[in-house]
């Protein structure tokens, strides 16, 4: 491993230890700005770990990023880590993120799913699920994206545990969801929330589970368009965007709709590119223009955020 | 460590509802253990499976067999996932 984020490798996949250990070289080189917090354990019992970017203060406001839900979407976590040192980089930047940070925090979540992350390194590489056991059952695994408690259990979604959408056995039965739910509510003041996956291009906003529009759809939308056109003006990679009903298909038990449901107005998601060749096995040389373009789009949903604080 | 050798990504663009209705049908097809990078959507909309070995000939016949037009877009999913993990190893060499 590198002795400085400065020199850590951005344009490379790395596994879960690198990552951990590239964390605790954010921290150690920006204790004033950076910590990293636990908030959990996996099945496996690894730590879950959330990197927060502060300025100080108590409970001020706040932006959720996450990144890797689905382990096998590795440009997300490796998005992940470019987004980390980019918030620092761009702190001293006089526009933009500092602006931001100076009215509220950001906590990215660069590995949301550690267990099938170190599972994908180490014996599937196509691996997506969490690696939870159930009794009675051969499979392993839950879909993350299933497993939270909005529409859980109803059409789009698996009962079946060993299909990839598997939505687990009740609502939040995975920890990785559970570390998430219990830190959102303790938090109580996040505002935006942002869960990036891979891959087909889209940036989509709630609801998954019906077809019941969110009383906040115009607004959505105009931030979504805006977000795109952001991403696109880098590298023209085209994105659709919509709610997730509308424009993938139904999907209960999904992140944000809990989120939206929770009172976090400006829930979105991405998936990010897809070159129509490559699929979950982007090459390493595409991580930095992925994350670059995602950011463009990342900085217009957090701007949003800070300019409509409710 | 699970192997993919021979393992191919097909996408299929459905452009019509019976092509569309013919690849959700594809779902239910437990046994031939295919993994839906992207699901169907809608007309025009493409759709990614990952299709091991043994399940190729069938399915690629089923497809022909009901008009499905596909193409090839990952022609060894094992080849990519060896040199993405070459690539690891030489950088963390470097």
């Amino acid at each position: 491993m590198p002795f400085s984020t400065s020199t850590f490798d951005y344009t490379s996949y790395h596994t879960l230890d690198e990552i951990y250990a590239f964390m605790d070289l954010l921290v150690a080189e920006n204790p004033n700005l950076v910590s990293k917090l636990e908030i959990g354990h996996t099945t496996e019992n690894r730590p879950i770990y959330v990197l927060k970017f502060s300025k100080g203060g108590t409970n001020r406001p706040a932006i959720w990023i996450d990144t890797g839900i689905h382990s096998r979407e590795w440009v997300t976590q490796a998005s992940g880590v470019w987004f980390a040192k980019k918030v620092w980089a761009d702190l001293t930047s006089p526009k933009g993120l500092a602006n931001i940070l100076d009215q509220m925090d950001i906590f990215l979540e660069i590995v949301t799913n550690p267990d099938g992350f170190v599972f994908t390194h180490t014996s599937n590489r196509m691996w997506r699920k969490t690696r939870s056991k159930h009794s009675g059952a051969l499979c392993v695994g839950v879909d993350p994206n299933r497993n939270w408690d909005a529409g859980f259990g109803g059409s789009g979604a698996s009962s079946n545990p060993c299909s990839e959408t598997y939505r687990g056995p009740y609502a939040n039965s995975e920890p990785e969801v559970q570390a998430i739910v219990d830190f959102v509510k303790s938090h109580g003041n996040i505002k935006a929330f942002i869960s990036i996956h891979s891959y087909s291009q889209l940036l989509l906003y709630p609801y998954g589970y019906t077809t019941t529009a969110v009383p906040d759809k115009e607004e959505l939308h105009q931030v979504a368009k805006e977000a795109v056109a952001a991403l696109s003006s880098l590298y023209g990679t085209n994105y659709k965007y919509g709610s997730i009903i509308t424009t993938i298909y139904q999907a209960s038990g999904g992140t944000i709709d809990w989120t939206y449901n929770q009172g976090i107005k400006y829930s979105f998601t991405f998936e990010l590119r897809d070159t129509g060749r490559y699929g979950f096995l982007l090459p390493a040389s595409q991580i930095v223009p992925t994350a670059q373009e995602t950011w463009k789009a990342l900085e217009v949903i957090m701007a949003h955020t800070r300019g409509h604080l409710y | 460590t699970e192997n993919f050798v021979g393992h191919q990504v097909l996408r299929i663009v459905p452009s019509s509802d019976a092509e569309l209705q013919k690849v959700r049908e594809l779902q239910e097809l437990e046994h031939l253990q295919l993994d839906f990078w992207l699901s169907p959507r809608g007309l025009g909309d493409p759709v990614d499976i990952r299709v091991p070995f043994p399940s190729l000939q069938p399915l690629k016949a089923h497809l022909e067999a009901n008009g499905v037009p596909y193409s090839i877009m990952i022609e060894d999913v094992q080849a990519l996932v060896d040199l993405e993990q070459m690539q690891m190893l030489r950088r963390r060499r470097f």
